[in-house]
């Protein structure tokens, strides 16, 4: 089992992804 | 050459990695001139993972005992802190201005740093995990360095007794570790030696056992010293081997290179 922390760094990323997605899709149009 | 040295951190990182450097090329290249969407909600989203993240990072280091993680991870954890910081500055100034150019330098900045901050992260804490294999190769080398002592067969079965659930011990986690490696040629060179490690056990048991007939005749004895320091040497030179390779990363080799 991966370490609550590492699940968590996991979370953030995804966020982060999300919402970098969100800024290029603007830029990108 | 993989970028990140553990499939973990390169599962986590590398999709948001690749994201964040096309939004830094996209802004270099100043075609990020459209106005901007409300981003409340994404930016939210983040600063709650940062808070969860920050909390269970503190949880870490607090419990743990080993003095670099304590000292690696609270700038990390800062450099997150403060980038999601600077995504709630952005959010607030482009709901005021869609165009707002600081803004877009703040996301950035943020998501980069984000990015740095959780990698930094995940790197301390997985130097820390290595930290905790090496102790268990070096409990195996201290018990390798006490086979001179060991001159009676009743010695030789609490010895063995004991380096047993040792050896054990290391080879599973070792073997745990080759497989967490981008890197092949690493993962390789683990391989190997531990492989070495594997096949000179019972030769160590049967050189310590020689010795311990050779003392009682009194015959062979020096040879049967040799051998036995022979094979220690052997395995201790391969246990050494392992510890080192274990604390190399890609970029390492890269600086080698």
């Amino acid at each position: 089992d991966a370490h609550e922390m590492v699940k968590q760094a996991k979370h953030l990323a995804q966020a982060t992804s999300l919402l970098v997605t969100a800024i290029r899709g603007q830029a990108e149009q | 050459m993989p970028v990140f040295h553990t499939k973990t951190i390169e599962s986590i990182l590398e999709p948001v990695a690749q994201q964040v450097s096309r939004l830094v090329i996209l802004h270099e290249e100043a075609e990020d001139g459209n106005a901007m969407p409300d981003l409340a909600v994404p930016v939210r989203a983040v600063k709650a993972a940062v808070d969860n993240l920050v909390r269970v990072g503190y949880e870490t280091v607090n419990s743990s005992d080993d003095q670099i993680l304590k000292q690696d991870m609270p700038p990390a954890l800062t450099r997150v802190e403060e980038s999601s910081l600077l995504l709630l500055d952005a959010s607030d100034l482009l709901r005021a201005d869609p165009y707002s150019g600081p803004a877009r330098k703040k996301l950035i900045e943020g998501s980069r740093g984000i990015l740095q901050g959780t990698s930094a992260l995940l790197l301390a804490f997985d130097e820390s995990e290595v930290r905790k294999i090496v102790r268990v190769c070096k409990n195996v080398l201290e018990y390798l360095a006490i086979t001179e002592v060991v001159d009676r067969m009743e010695d030789l079965v609490t010895f063995v007794k004991n380096l047993s659930p040792v050896l054990t011990r290391m080879t599973k986690n070792v073997d745990a570790r080759e497989k967490e490696l981008t890197h092949q040629v690493h993962r390789d060179m683990l391989l190997r030696s531990l492989e070495q490690v594997k096949n000179l056990t019972p030769v160590l048991i049967s050189g310590i056992k020689i010795f311990i007939t050779a003392k009682q005749s009194g015959q062979g004895l020096v040879e049967a010293q040799n051998n036995r320091d022979y094979t220690v040497r052997k395995m201790s030179d391969e246990i050494h081997e392992i510890i080192r390779v274990l604390q190399l990363t890609t970029y390492d080799e890269e600086e080698w290179d």
